[in-house]
């Protein structure tokens, strides 16, 4: 997935990391310090359209092109995630205990046009 | 531009950098409280001593897995200990997330002393001082010659406490080949502070579907 720079009007993954400190949380998130927090934006014109945000193949292209210039009437497409990783939290609950959980799909790894 | 986007990632806002970070941390929040099912940060009500956190977090990094759907618990314990050697302590966890948990899996951590004389002999009571007398049921029994860290595994129905999420056990040990009394016993035997103190090692995942009225008939 391209990461978005200020010129790219296309989907594109937009990185963040969080330090647990900046949100005042350092105290009872113990590990990691922080995490990225990513999320997609941008356009998704037609010729984009179900692709999966990376370098498509020439047969993708010719597909992509035939879509574009479709008489067929234009639906949406939404720059979503298209692939997810979990991320292990270690945190003090409220009985001062140590709890260790996994969160699925916490960050994002890559955009695509739905 | 003009165009109202049809759905809200199509049209990214173009923010001021400095509202922009601030709508990140907002929905870091969000996000991290969701993804542990927590409606607000907790109120750490008495916060572990720093070298027993230490110790723990070495543990749970020992790369085993995270049940899915579930978490790994560290509770440490407070000890309350009548007799020099440790022998009769009374360990006490707070455990008030498990009463909405499914329990699978409990294991006592405690660690022998390195002066160990001989074999010892444990026995770990669930302790509940509401009932007559502060009546106790055996847990576990063990023996052991070997000193430093040991996990004895406790069935999960003796652990789930009181429905005040307290839990109370009681051990009971003393060295095999000496019969004197535990009371009388001088040495210590088990390492009760700091570091080398007593914890649970708790597994839990979601509970358990309750099966519905209607799925049963």
């Amino acid at each position: 997935t391209p990461t978005c720079d200020p010129t790219t009007p296309l989907c594109c993954r937009r990185d963040h990391y969080v330090h647990f400190q900046d949100l005042g949380w350092g105290d009872w998130i113990l590990q990691p310090d922080g995490y990225q927090l990513n999320y997609c934006s941008g356009q998704c014109p037609l010729h984009l359209a179900g692709s999966p945000g990376i370098a498509a193949s020439f047969h993708s292209a010719v597909f992509n092109l035939l879509k574009a210039n479709s008489p067929w009437p234009a639906g949406t497409s939404c720059c979503v995630p298209t692939i997810q990783r979990p991320l292990s939290i270690l945190y003090l609950n409220q009985d001062g205990n140590v709890v260790k959980v996994d969160v699925p799909d916490m960050v994002v790894e890559a955009c695509g046009c739905s | 531009q003009g165009v109202r986007a049809a759905c809200h990632s199509c049209r990214s806002p173009t923010l001021e950098p400095q509202a922009e970070q601030a709508l990140v941390l907002e929905i870091a929040k969000q996000q991290i409280l969701k993804g542990l099912h927590l409606t607000s940060r907790p109120k750490i009500s008495h916060p572990p001593p720093q070298a027993a956190l230490t110790g723990a977090l070495q543990r749970l990094q020992t790369g085993n897995m995270v049940p899915e759907n579930g978490e790994e618990i560290i509770s440490f314990a407070t000890v309350t200990d009548s007799s020099t050697s440790a022998c009769s302590s009374i360990l006490t966890f707070h455990l008030s997330t498990l009463q909405s948990h499914h329990l699978y899996q409990a294991r006592l951590w405690l660690h022998v002393v390195p002066t160990l004389p001989g074999t010892l002999y444990l026995r770990i009571f669930q302790w509940s001082p509401r009932r007559h007398q502060g009546s106790r049921t055996l847990l576990a029994e063990h023996q052991t010659t070997t000193p430093g860290w040991h996990a004895f595994t406790l069935p999960p129905s003796g652990v789930r406490g009181e429905d005040s999420g307290i839990l109370k056990l009681q051990l009971d040990c003393r060295p095999l080949e000496d019969n004197s009394t535990v009371a009388g016993q001088s040495t210590r035997l088990l390492d009760t502070t700091g570091n080398q103190g007593p914890f649970l090692e708790l597994k839990i995942g979601a509970n358990e579907p309750r099966t519905s009225r209607a799925r049963r008939r």
